[in-house]
């Protein structure tokens, strides 16, 4: 997660999403934020904190085997700067989001809910809970 | 080639390493690549969960289900979704020896490389640039054929049992005093397959980051400590070494006992050429031992192919523990290792190696003995010394010729091993497949065995090129590099 | 064939690939729509 470019293509990724979103006729630009927000936040879920393991061998003997891609990004170690931009993009979408829907209610509920999913778990505390 | 500046301070000799940085927009679209991959890689995991694809992969069995799960379905997802699709550019069968021309059987898939099919035809006479036989030796003609062979009609294909029993022929003990003559050490012992000779007996390992699997399993194997420091950067290694004095170890505090330090000479997939003059200074500053995987630069760098070692004019006493290999320069199979007597005695009855494996075969001992006589001039000839010879020219010839196309290529300019990147997934089937339509072999390297964003094809020279095949290669090359848009450089040689 | 090997269809099966087409195509195509509408 910090290798040459990813943070760039994990940025372009949440924008082209938002652009296709926008790009159907039917959704009007909160309902679009909000999409943004939500499909973001479940797709940064998953592949974080719900998938465990990783999709390939590795020499470790299986001791990735039970952990979430978040608890084995750079080993573990807290705070890094991987870790600390992963935690700050949803929060940037959900400013955004909120902004964007001129904080009607359902929407605000929504992207909540949906940012917490995304941040209760990046918390050191929780690291390896389950 | 191999002129050694007597002056100067750590280096007798330039150091040129490069790896020129990915571009940014080619960094972007492989995650795209790998993005889309990954997509479509769960869409064909639901499809077969949902029995709406036939499954080809082996997973468990209904009726094993309440066990304890055989298969990782999820650590495979790669191999069955991504690798899959390219994999015909891998595990090519030979049917020739791996000269500079190989002669490759040909095969079919009808259903996506998940199953080949022998057309019965060969593609003869393929340029091999995926190989590792470094100086040539890989050959079924000549004065180690003959040799070999009487062996073999003496002592026969195997001894099947252990050195420490009745494995252990004179034909073994030869090729230990030869080994220790050629490396400058007290002795050296041959060791049958390459793993075990890895298996260090330390307490606080040092290990470069992009050391061979077999070293790191080596390592874990001996149960010490290991701390990985970066690739080839003597400040992160300092910074270890310091640390390991000051602290000791975790929780007691309590000094190490030794401290080794695990370093290769030539990293295959990198091209790079290990720092050796400042490990070896780290080293005596910190009192570590040394331990120096020489599986790719025995016999493929120095003047006299003596390795890294004598490449930077340095005293073999420095390094602790000598290993290499007898696979990649002398055409033979299995690994030395060489060092002090105590060492070698010690290893010869508790290394695993010695105690478990059965011993070489003695006509791969042959191979390995006469090949190593050539390489010393043994043999009566200069044989030997114009292989290295060339080896080093077709090195520095193909870096520049592959440089000034515009490729993007990692490493050391010495070093015969030769990365050419190519970055996208799609790319390095493509690759494999255009060069091999173009009479080329060559070996390609994708994610997880390089980094997400450093695949790359690894070319390895071999002193039985002539500068035709080279030009030849160069041509294809070139022209796949066209088609294919794989020349990324940015930097260009200063005419 | 630079798209192909860049958006990796080059090593798809070809109902992937036409999966694939079909929605860059309707993508692209919103977007170039919604974009004349908007400007």
């Amino acid at each position: 997660m910090n290798s040459r470019g990813i943070w760039l293509s994990y940025v372009l990724g949440i924008g082209l999403l938002h652009i296709v979103l926008l790009s159907i006729p039917f959704f009007s630009v909160p309902v679009a934020w909000t999409l943004t927000n939500v499909i973001h936040n479940l797709g940064m879920y998953v592949f974080l904190h719900a998938v465990k393991g990783t999709p390939f061998e590795t020499p470790d003997q299986g001791k990735a085997r039970l952990l979430t891609h978040w608890e084995q990004l750079d080993y573990g170690v807290q705070f890094t700067s991987s870790r600390k931009f992963f935690t700050i993009s949803p929060i940037i979408l959900y400013f955004l989001a909120s902004f964007y829907t001129k904080y009607d209610s359902t929407h605000f509920i929504l992207n909540t809910a949906s940012l917490l999913s995304v941040l209760i778990p990046k918390l050191p505390q929780l690291h390896g809970v389950r | 080639n191999h002129h050694i500046a007597h002056n100067g301070a750590l280096y007798k000799r330039p150091f040129n390493e490069a790896f020129e940085e990915t571009p940014m927009l080619v960094a972007v679209l492989t995650y795209v690549g790998y993005g889309v991959l990954t997509l479509f890689g769960y869409l064909r995991d639901f499809l077969r969960y949902w029995k709406i694809e036939t499954c080809h992969n082996t997973t468990d069995r209904e009726e094993q289900l309440d066990f304890v799960p055989l298969y990782q379905d999820f650590e495979n997802f790669y191999t069955r979704n991504l690798y899959m699709r390219i994999r015909d550019s891998w595990n090519r069968p030979i049917c020739s020896v791996p000269g500079a021309r190989v002669d490759m059987m040909e095969r079919v898939s009808h259903d996506y490389n998940w199953t080949f099919k022998y057309t019965g035809k060969v593609i003869k006479d393929v340029i091999n640039l995926g190989s590792y036989n470094y100086l040539g030796y890989a050959q079924n003609n000549g004065p180690l054929r003959e040799s070999a062979a009487k062996v073999l009609a003496q002592y026969g294909a195997g001894s099947c049992s252990t050195r420490q029993e009745m494995g252990n022929l004179d034909k073994h003990e030869e090729l230990e005093r030869l080994v220790a003559r050629f490396l400058g050490v007290d002795h050296g012992t041959d060791m049958c397959n390459c793993m075990d000779e890895q298996s260090e007996n330390g307490c606080l390992i040092l290990s470069d980051e992009l050391n061979h699997a077999s070293l790191v399993l080596g390592a874990r194997l001996s149960g010490a400590t290991i701390r990985v420091f970066k690739h080839n950067n003597m400040q992160s290694l300092e910074k270890l070494l310091k640390d390991a004095i000051v602290y000791g170890q975790p929780r007691t505090h309590r000094p190490w006992k030794k401290i080794l330090i695990v370093v290769e000479a030539i990293y295959s997939m990198e091209g790079s050429i290990v720092r050796l003059p400042e490990v070896i200074a780290l080293k005596k500053k910190y009192k570590s031992y040394l331990y120096l995987d020489e599986a790719h630069s025995i016999g493929a760098v120095g003047p006299s192919g003596r390795g890294v070692v004598e490449y930077f004019g340095l005293n073999p006493q420095d390094v602790d523990i000598m290993m290499g290999t007898f696979t990649k320069s002398f055409g033979g199979a299995g690994g030395y290792i060489g060092g002090k007597k105590e060492l070698i005695d010690y290893l010869r009855v508790h290394s695993h190696s010695a105690v478990y494996a059965t011993s070489l075969s003695p006509p791969v001992v042959e191979q390995s003995i006469t090949a190593m006589k050539s390489v010393m001039g043994e043999d009566g000839t200069t044989i030997g010394k114009q292989r290295i010879q060339q080896l080093s020219e077709n090195t520095k010839y193909f870096r520049r010729r592959l440089k000034k196309m515009g490729f993007i290529i990692y490493g050391n300019e010495d070093s015969p091993i030769i990365p050419l990147m190519l970055y996208m997934p799609a790319k390095i089937g493509a690759f494999g497949r255009e060069m091999l339509k173009r009479h080329v072999a060559v070996v390609v390297v994708g994610f997880p065995a390089t980094p997400i964003i450093e695949s790359r094809a690894r070319i390895c020279l071999s002193a039985a090129h002539t500068r035709e095949i080279l030009d030849i290669a160069l041509k294809e090359l070139d022209e796949v590099g066209d088609l294919l848009q794989i020349k990324y450089s940015r930097h260009r040689l200063v005419p | 064939y630079q798209y192909l090997l860049i958006s990796c269809s080059y090593v798809l099966e070809p109902w992937e690939q036409s999966m694939f087409n079909t929605v860059i195509i309707t993508v692209v195509g919103m977007v170039v729509y919604t974009a004349y509408v908007f400007i």
